[in-house]
């Protein structure tokens, strides 16, 4: 599904150059669970952003599906994240002014237009385990944990194939934190791809693989 | 230190009041060292919030060093937050345009105007992990563990006596997270009061008090 041939990300700064990431070689399958870790800094955001084609690498080559992630035009990027890939960001991103249902159902009304959108919503908000008594909040009136699995919930209402989490769990106890990992098991048993970011052993435990990054590079 | 007796804290809202806070009876004597824990909702940061004299309670009594919160003025409040009181926002709450350095100094300034801060900011950001090539970059250019030990270092910059930190290790790896505790340890046995938010069992077990929160009481 994805290929990444000796990428590196360089982040030009005044202050310095940072080598985000110094020549990453990776292969994630169809089907595949995958649990990312490392030390604060080592490049694991960095390296989810160019798996969820956000952003492009300095030199090397990511590949998805066969294709160089290079050569898709705008309109190509913009449909390819829209309709197969869900992103959890690690500081959420949530739309400030829109409550919780518009910003669960907005990648929903940018694919099909808003009809439909509402069956799509509902389910994934009960299964992230947000009440309805939520759902007129917006983020700002929200837990920092409600906000989190709110995230969570817009990244899934597409249905996507492909499911990246940079740090999914770190505002939630653990057993709101297994009912989001139980979520993602359950989605890949039925077929879609899923790569966590995590510092929690616990929660890396519940992935098929694991990849340890140190310094911008596998270990 | 800090007092609060049958504590209710109701954000109205038009789904619905929500009552955050349920009756709420506790100390906090000086030198303590509590962990606050409970599941995503309960109310942790909203009783931190009201610890740290950001918000003042629907009813009920809060009082910091016998003074009854709502009797202080305006002006008597900013200076007892900004002298006396170091937070670190679940979310952070870093400033975007301003950098490393100028977000850590920015309470010391407050405080002092600007002489005097640079000792202060060194050390702090040294004993937090964040090396010097980081210093000119803005929040938008550091990892989330980052952004999260600079929210750290700029509550420690004017020594307060009572630290407050929600959820501060959510985003650090196991070893960044030590030392972030080992540091409040170390501020607690020169006499600082540390109350710590955390979903974490192994981050609560630095403390020397458990709280336990269950939607919006102590149980
Ligand atoms: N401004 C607001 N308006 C309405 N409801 C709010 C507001 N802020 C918070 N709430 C609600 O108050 C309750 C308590 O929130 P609080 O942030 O204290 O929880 P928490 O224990 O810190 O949760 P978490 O572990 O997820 O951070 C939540 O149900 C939340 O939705
Ligand atoms: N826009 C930017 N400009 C300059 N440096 C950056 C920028 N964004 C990130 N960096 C740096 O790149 C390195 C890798 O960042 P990244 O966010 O990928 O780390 P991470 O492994 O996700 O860390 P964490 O576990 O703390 O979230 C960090 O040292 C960070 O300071
Ligand atoms: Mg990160
Ligand atoms: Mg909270």
């Amino acid at each position: 599904l994805i290929r990444m041939r000796d990428v590196r990300k360089v982040y030009p700064h005044p202050a310095g150059d940072v080598v985000a990431l110094d020549g990453v070689t990776l292969e994630i399958g169809h089907g595949d669970f995958i649990a990312i870790m490392g030390p604060s800094g080592s490049g694991k955001s960095t390296l989810l952003n160019l798996i969820g084609c956000l952003d492009l690498p300095t030199s090397g080559e990511v590949s998805i599906e066969g294709r160089n992630v290079r050569d898709l035009s705008d309109d190509e990027l913009t449909e390819l994240r829209r309709d197969c890939i869900g992103f959890v960001f690690q500081t959420f991103n949530l739309l400030p002014l829109l409550n919780v249902v518009e910003n669960v159902e907005f990648p929903c009304i940018l694919k099909e237009g808003s009809r439909g959108c509402e069956e799509r919503f509902l389910p994934v908000l009960k299964a992230i385990g947000i009440e309805r008594d939520l759902f007129s909040h917006r983020p700002s009136e929200l837990s920092g944990g409600q906000q989190q699995r709110v995230a969570i919930a817009r990244a899934l209402v597409n249905d996507p194939r492909l499911i990246l989490c940079d740090e999914p769990t770190g505002n939630l106890d653990t057993k709101a934190g297994s009912q989001v990992m139980e979520l993602l098991m359950d989605l890949n048993r039925r077929g879609r791809t899923v790569v966590v970011v995590t510092h929690d052993p616990r929660i890396a435990a519940y992935a098929k693989r694991k990849i340890e990054m140190m310094d911008g590079r596998i270990v």
